[in-house]
């Protein structure tokens, strides 16, 4: 059975969770670095959105299913919104 | 759908292939985009029609990082490749990311799998939430030969562009959802701690300290298995699997298939008259193996690897009233029978039925 991803540190998991976020489901890419803590409500809203459309738990939190999920080779159009 | 239901204002569009990748022939680029655009035009009354040298509605092409369309390519693997809805211009137009492994089989990413799911994009479908639609966002791999366009998909499309004008209206695979009271299922096996449950090309996988059951491809694992098991067990002291389809039967080896399979299943000294297996469970205690196959079953020893004498026997002289048998798996002493949408737990020291469940208790519904 694939093994899961070995854990990550904290800023790496952060820039992929917010790179995934951006691509694919509209987050603003935010530029008041003091917007970056992980309690970020627009980061944890997109986060929930995306964990809702896969159908995994929604915790809000980039467990580890969820990033497993945003690790796997997918389809560039974003899930949410137009791609023009 | 895509916000704003952008659609063709034809239903016979035009398609041009403008670069090819070197990790693949041409001819097996253009045949899996064929096969792409005949995924669509075989549930729609939409048209294809290829053109060379000059602007067609749907341009495919390969392209390499930034290739100036204000999303840039990320390298192997992350995005494979994207696609415009329906318009002028960029409009339609499919996109491969260059550097990923383009193939025509399992390794890698497949081409025909990835350009499918791209033109339902060029058509005017956005990604679908259902794990087993061919627009669900992340790329999983379908042996093309069995590739059926999935109901979610063929009704989105349907939804965009009518039916198709053939008469007899095609029809696609379901997602199996592990609550759903109707679900049924081919083959069930133990793996080491976890139960497995076969249904079509998938595989619901319960695992004892999960309270959810995890739903994944059977190609996910073992691409080179194929869909619809009909029977499974474990032999718990060999740590291996058997899986069996028609007058086949594989070896899984821990977690992977052993090679030199699938083997012909008259190898366990099946009659020839047996065309398919379709349940079996393995009694650890014992060492025999059974084989359920229509209203008889089959022992076989699996020290001494043969049938025992005497066999096949009926299944209702020694099981019981438990009709057919789909599924079977053993688990603490327990047998489990799926008949349908129904579970007979059988005590094999009493020697008679015990319990009585929906097919679908194991998933804490």
């Amino acid at each position: 059975f694939p093994v899961a991803p070995a854990a990550q540190d904290e800023s790496k998991t952060l820039q992929l969770v917010e790179s995934y976020l951006q691509k694919f489901y509209g987050l603003q890419r935010g530029h008041h670095p003091h917007l970056r803590r992980k309690g970020d409500s627009r980061l944890v809203e997109k986060l929930r959105e995306m964990q809702a459309f896969f159908g995994l738990q929604v915790t809000g939190k980039p467990d580890l299913d969820t990033l497993e999920m945003m690790e796997k080779p997918r389809c560039g159009v974003p899930d949410v919104g137009q791609y023009m | 759908f895509t916000p704003g239901n952008p659609k063709w204002k034809t239903n016979h569009l035009t398609y041009r292939i403008l670069n090819y990748t070197p990790k693949m022939r041409q001819a097996d680029v253009e045949a899996a985009v064929q096969k792409a655009l005949q995924v669509w035009s075989n549930v729609t009354p939409l048209t294809f029609q290829k053109v060379e040298d000059k602007e067609a509605d749907i341009m495919i092409s390969f392209a390499y990082r930034d290739h100036r369309d204000n999303s840039p390519f990320d390298g192997p693997n992350g995005q494979l490749a994207h696609a415009f809805q329906p318009g002028e211009g960029i409009g339609g137009d499919v996109h491969l990311d260059e550097e990923e492994a383009w193939t025509t089989g399992g390794r890698g990413f497949n081409l025909f799998i990835v350009l499918a799911h791209e033109l339902g994009h060029s058509l005017g479908l956005s990604h679908s939430s259902d794990p087993g639609a061919l627009m669900y966002p992340s790329y999983s791999y379908t042996d093309p030969k069995e590739f059926l366009l999935p109901q979610d998909d063929i009704d989105g499309i349907q939804a965009i562009y009518g039916q198709s004008a053939t008469a007899v209206q095609p029809t696609g695979p379901t997602t199996p959802q592990a609550c759903d009271p109707q679900l049924t299922f081919d083959a069930i096996t133990t793996l080491r701690g976890e139960i497995i449950f076969f249904k079509g090309r998938y595989m619901l996988r319960k695992h004892p300290a999960r309270a959810e059951t995890e739903l994944s491809f059977i190609s996910l694992f073992w691409p080179r298995l194929p869909s619809k098991i009909q029977a499974a067990y474990e032999n718990v002291e060999r740590d291996e699997v058997l899986l069996f389809k028609e007058d086949k039967y594989w070896l899984l080896r821990g977690y992977d298939i052993a090679p030199g399979y699938p083997k012909p299943i008259y190898h366990l000294g099946f009659p020839k008259t047996v065309k398919r297996v379709n349940a079996a469970y393995s009694d650890e205690s014992t060492g025999k193996t059974y084989f359920f196959v229509a209203d008889r079953y089959w022992r076989y020893d699996e020290n001494k690897r043969s049938m025992d004498y005497g066999y096949p026997r009926k299944i209702v002289s020694d099981f019981g009233r438990i009709g057919r048998v789909d599924a079977a798996f053993q688990k603490d002493g327990y047998v489990y029978f799926f008949h349908g949408q129904t579970q007979f737990q059988f005590d094999p020291a009493a020697k008679r039925i015990v319990g009585q469940m929906k097919s679908i208790s194991w998933f804490n519904c």
